[in-house]
This record gives C-alpha cells, structure tokens and sequence, in this order.
C-alpha cells in the first residue's frame, strides 16, 4: 500500500531481518494475478527448505520465487464464465490483500493518479503461497477447510483470511475456527477479518480465542468529490472519481422527475436512481440527482453523464464507480436536491477525487465488526485494528474497475476498503515479527501485536475496545514487546473445559487426556490472554480474578512496574505489583482483580507493565451484557 | 449449495489426526458407507476427505445420514456448509 505503513510509523527504513525472506504467508483468498509487478521475483533466491507445497501450474498460471505456491479450491458448483480455473485471481480481492501483506515495492503506484506513491506490504522479502477458495458465489466451507489443511501442513508461517460469515458460529461449527485451530497446534498463527457487519454490537463473526481478530480503521488521508452547482456553490462528497469531466457544467435532473413511465415506474421509484427506473431520453447527457446510494448502474444504464447521490452512508469509506459521481451527505443532499427541483435549467459539474488530510484518524470505520465476542463473553473482541479503509494495493487485471457494464477500465493498482484490507496489514505485521522470532507461538506473536498497540480513544469510537480491541497495530515496536502473554494447546484445553465442551470432544480435538474438573468452569479468566474483558448483566456489580503469565523476551534484568489506569466504577488490582526478571524467557505470574459496578454501559481501563523501556499494555474493559 | 437428491454439503469434524498409519481417507469411506443406502461413494459424494492437518471430510449427505453421523464415534461436529463472503 502507499501510505498506510507510514502512517502507523513503519517506515520503509524500519530495520528487518535477515530470514524476512524465509517467511511463507498463506492467502486464503481469491487468488492472485501473478504478473503483478508486486509480485515480481527479480532478486528472490531459491524457494525456502521448509516448503512442501505445490503450484497448480497450467497454461495460464505459473508460479515464480515471489509466489512459490498456488492451488484453487472448488469442490461442488459450477464455474461462472469469468472464474479461471487455476489460482488466478478473476476477483482482484486476493490479489489487493497479497499485495498488502507482502508485496513487494513497486513506486509511482496510484489509481488514476490517485494515493500515488510506492506500494509497498508488510514484509516486502516474504514468500506468498496462494490458496484460493472464493469465486464469483462465495467461499464454501468445504474449500476453507481443504486450503486450511493443505496450507498447515505445506509449511506456511502465517495464515491470511479476509473471509467470514454473517451470523456466527460455535467455535467447532465453524471451519475458520477448526482451521485456525489446527493452525495454532501447528505453530502457525491465522489472522482474520473482523467482519463487515459494524456497528451493530456483537457483529463480529470471527472471535476465536486463537486467532487473531482485525477490525479496520482508517489512515490520515480521505478521498473528497467536489460538486458545483450553477450558482456557483461547491459542496464535498465522498468517492473514488478518476474521472475529469474538467469543469464543464452539464444539465442537471433529479431522479424523481426522470421516471422511466414506458416500464411503468413512477417517481417514487426514480428518485432512487435503479436500474431500469430512469427515462433514458430524460437522464441521458445529464447529471441525475439520487436519493439513496447503490453501485450506480441505473444512472450508467442511462446515459447519465455523472450523479450525485445523497445518503447518510459512505461517511467514512469511498468507492469507486463506473460514472462521475459524489456521495454527499444527508445536509448537503437537502440543499442540492433544493437546487435541482426549484432551479430553471439546474446545471453542475462533477470534480475529479482530491486526497485530503484526514486529521481524525484513525478511528474504526462504520462498517467494521464490533464486539463484545458473542460465544465468550469474558473474551476481548476484536482483538486490534488496522488500516481498513480507502487502501490502495495491486489489482486482478482480469476484470474492469467497476461492475458497471459500460466500464472497460482496467487497473493494476486499486483503491477498496474492508476488514479484508485491514486483515492483511496484520498479516503482515505478524510475519515481520516472525521474522525476528521464529520460534515464538502464535499467542506470543499476537500478544506482541496487541500490547505494543497505539491506544485509542473513545472519542471518535463509542464502542471502544468492541471496535478497536487493544488499539492501532504498531508493527515496528511490536518486534520488540517486553514482555509476552504465552499461551499453547494446553491453555485452549483447559479454556474449552470451561466452556463446556466434554473430555471426549476434547480428546478428540487437541489428542489431549484432560480431564475437565469444575474449577475450568473459570478458565476463561485465566486463559493468558493480552487483554482482560469482564461481563455481568446490568446493575449488577461483578468481581473476578484473572491470573496472568507473562515471559520475559526484553532486557535479562528488569523489573516492570504496573501502571493501572481505571476510571470511576472500575477497580483495578495488580498483585504482586511489580516483576523482577533476571534472564530471557524466565517467566512471572500475577493476579489481576477486577472489580465493576455497571448500570447499562462499559467501562474501560488499562493494565501496563513499564520496565522504563517496554510499555507492555493490555486493554481492561468489564461491559454489562 | 448442494444436489437436487435434498443432499447438501455437510463438514464433518473429527478433530486431530488419528495416531499410527491410519487411512483416514478409507475411514472417511467406510463411516459414510455406514450411513449411505446401498454401497455407493463416490466423488460426487466424498468431496474433501481431510487428511493432512485434521482430521475430518466433507459430504454430500441428507439431514438423515448427517444426523446419523452426528452420533457416532470419533466425530465432534457435523454442520452444514456454509456459504462465507469476502470482507
């Protein structure tokens, strides 16, 4: 991407390590188009040892050292005619997340001249294994778990999913659960989408305790479409415009009063702008005025020349489409809708996207997944959050910028917002700390990324921690936590104990002869998870104890102190309060007691060990459920 | 997502890989072959069998046969597949 690694201070000087180049990222995605110059291998040397994977070759696919594995996926259903059937990306998601996660540096990248700069991903020297499982429909089940048992034991590092459900699951009726699973028996840590479905609470739908869950906010900059009306007044929208329509002003209709009679549409359904619903020889070489937001196809369908939509949605992300056209808000859309009804020949024109400064970043954008977990409660979810929104990274070649019929416009870099764009930046987070610390478990890893997090304010995020987790990914300072919260297979055992799965279903998931015994039925407080969540039910107050293991990874002698921030309504106490440490990897336990008295809301504090040097933060949130 | 026989894909999760040479593929067959009327397993009926990483398969199965194979030994789940999309 082109700005995002900047903007949370990974520069491209940051220091890396020499075995980077040893480090396979699995994408489980849509593929990926090889020729991507982020993809080029020029300066790659031979494919890793460890490597048991293969490459799907055929006549249209081929692998390279960049990309050294690729298979595709697809078990029941039929082909589209767009689908290759090979790991080539006819989508353009597969390749965007690849690209974000571990692509290579490739400068004077943009859209259209837009967020130009040079793209770069997170671990620029790693290798991609390519495991595709989504097609023109969806991604099946069946095709998660065949890539997810291919690409464990093919030998990858890390594992990348921007992928989910809409309702959730338990944690063993759901593949990306079962793989993740699998994968951290395996050593191999999956990073996961939060979800789109924010900001309705408990939205998120990937939240199991051993992966890793990524909500998506956004960098310091956002796209502005100006709009001119013939009056001379200029209002702002949002969207991705690569068009320049330079200046010109053009007639101007609303949608209401363009209704395409013929197909026996009214006004009421015009003014929405649908396909099908606008008087062609009305709209056609004029801008149409919309009152809702959709993917423009009824104003291209008829001739329009660009459109103006007003919506409260699109606040805080921007698309592209295959017209001129700004989303403008619902107080702008009032007056501009004003202007159009009750001007004689209303006329405007449409600007080409300016990239602003967006001074409120970052802050979790609208559509990310919230919190709280909706299986375990006392779970912290999301676990952080990444640069979701407006990203910039390489594109499928193989498909025209927008769905839109009429748009033939090709693009090797593009511009798109999800929870699958913030997914891969931790991704690649995660394997640059890999990359200094081969030998660390998942759960090490994944504390490192959530306790070097840039705090986040609820100022901008109401929900807080349900939207950010422990804060902004900081992957240059995650290299190096301090401390870490370890945890292994042993941990999630007793962990589904508590959460009333039997002895013989754990047997059978983990190998393992646990008994479960009832003091597990508080495992949960005590899985060594980086952050401390707490529930009761409203007016209730509520008191816990969480033990807590962290090792030593910093400075051979130290002592950390703890810092305890907690607000009005939440006690915080540490014992013992302070850890002394005289190796690497010697490891110290404490206590945390919380304690809350909670009317219908959260409250949100912070647990900190500060050596001086390492500032090991963990998010303390206790939530009337 | 599944075939006009009321069949639709069901993942059937057995947890970890069983210890020594165990086939877990002919195991898959023979669990299905159980459940199935008549001997007939095929590929339009054994999609995936999961052998490498975990242990498990994915079927085209009537709610029946997956209820059946809901109860049996060795298996921590049966759920129907889902259709996940891109975020």
């Amino acid at each position: 991407t082109s700005r995002s690694w900047d903007f949370m201070g990974f520069n491209r000087k940051v220091k890396r390590s020499v075995i980077e180049s040893d480090i396979i990222v699995g994408m489980l995605d849509t593929g990926i188009w090889p020729e991507s110059q982020s993809f080029n291998d020029t300066g790659f040397g031979p494919i890793p040892r460890k490597w048991r994977g293969t490459c799907q070759s055929s006549t249209n696919f081929t692998c390279n050292n960049k990309i050294i594995g690729a298979r595709y996926y697809r078990a029941n259903g039929d082909y589209s005619p767009y689908d290759y059937r090979s790991p080539r990306d006819s989508e353009g998601h597969g390749t965007h997340t690849s690209s974000t996660a571990a692509g290579g540096l490739v400068s004077k990248a943009s859209l259209y001249g837009l967020a130009k700069g040079t793209a770069r991903g997170g671990v620029p020297s790693a290798r991609i294994a390519v495991y595709k499982i989504c097609w023109y429909d969806g991604c099946y089940d069946e095709d998660i778990l065949a890539a997810f048992d291919d690409a464990i034991a093919d030998g990858v590092d890390i594992i990348s999913l921007s992928v989910g459900s809409i309702f959730w699951s338990d944690y063993f009726d759901d593949t990306i659960a079962i793989g993740a699973f699998h994968s951290m028996k395996n050593g191999i840590l999956t990073s996961n989408s939060a979800g789109n479905s924010g900001p309705s609470p408990s939205s998120i739908t990937n939240f199991s305790p051993w992966s890793l869950s990524v909500a998506a906010s956004t960098i310091d900059r956002k796209f502005v479409t100006k709009v001119k009306l013939g009056n001379g007044v200029t209002y702002e929208g949002t969207s991705i415009n690569t068009f320049d329509l330079k200046g010109k002003m053009y007639p101007f209709i609303a949608g209401a009063a363009a209704p395409n009679t013929s197909q026996g549409y009214t006004s009421e359904d015009s003014r929405y702008c649908g396909p099908g619903t606008l008087d062609e020889t009305l709209v056609k070489g004029k801008i149409v005025f919309c009152d809702y937001d959709s993917n423009a196809d009824g104003p291209v369908e008829a001739g329009a020349i660009g459109a103006v939509f007003q919506s409260g949605r699109h606040k805080d992300y921007a698309f592209a489409y295959g017209l001129p056209l700004s989303n403008l808000n619902l107080d702008d859309g009032r007056i501009v809708f004003d202007y159009v009804n009750t001007t004689e020949n209303p006329t405007a024109t449409i600007f080409k996207t300016n990239v602003e400064d967006n001074q409120f970043a970052p802050f979790v954008v609208s559509f990310s997944s919230r919190g709280p977990n909706p299986v375990t409660a006392d779970i912290l979810k999301p676990d952080l959050t990444a640069p979701g929104v407006d990203i910039l990274a390489a594109w499928s070649e193989a498909l025209p910028l927008t769905e839109t019929e009429e748009d033939t416009r090709v693009v090797s870099y593009n511009i798109i917002s999800g929870t699958s764009m913030s997914c891969p930046h931790a991704t690649g987070a995660a394997a640059y700390v890999k990359s200094f610390h081969p030998t660390w478990s998942p759960a090490a890893i994944k504390s490192a990324l959530m306790t070097t997090a840039f705090p986040m304010s609820s100022e901008n995020n109401i929900e807080a921690e349900f939207a950010y987790g422990a804060g902004h990914i900081n992957p240059a300072l995650a290299a190096r936590p301090g401390l870490i919260y370890d945890a292994g297979e042993i941990d999630y055992v007793k962990f589904l104990c508590g959460q009333g799965y039997s002895p013989k279903q754990i047997k059978l998931i983990t190998e393992s002869n646990t008994k479960c015994s009832e003091v597990m039925n508080e495992a949960v407080w005590d899985l060594n998870y980086p952050s401390f969540a707490l529930s009761t039910t409203p007016g209730d107050s509520v008191t816990r104890v969480f033990h807590r293991t962290v090792t030593n990874v910093g400075s051979p002698v130290s002592t950390y102190k703890a810092v305890v921030n907690a607000p009005p309504g939440l006690i915080i106490q540490v014992q013992p309060s302070v850890l002394s440490f005289k190796s690497l990897g010697q490891k110290q336990s404490f206590t945390v007691t919380i304690g809350a008295q909670l009317g219908n809301s959260m409250v949100s504090g912070s647990l900190i060990w500060d050596d001086g040097v390492h500032q090991v933060r963990s998010p303390v949130v206790a939530y009337a459920s | 997502h599944g075939s006009s026989d009321n069949r639709k894909v069901y993942i059937v999760y057995m947890g970890s890989l069983p210890k020594g040479k165990v086939s877990t593929t002919s195991l898959h067959t023979s669990m299905l072959h159980e459940v199935l009327p008549g001997n007939t397993v095929g590929s339009d009926v054994l999609l995936y069998s999961y052998h490498r990483s975990f242990n498990g398969f994915a079927a085209k199965l009537t709610k029946d046969e997956a209820a059946k194979l809901r109860g049996k030994d060795g298996v921590v789940s049966v759920f129907l597949s889902q259709r996940k999309q891109l975020h």
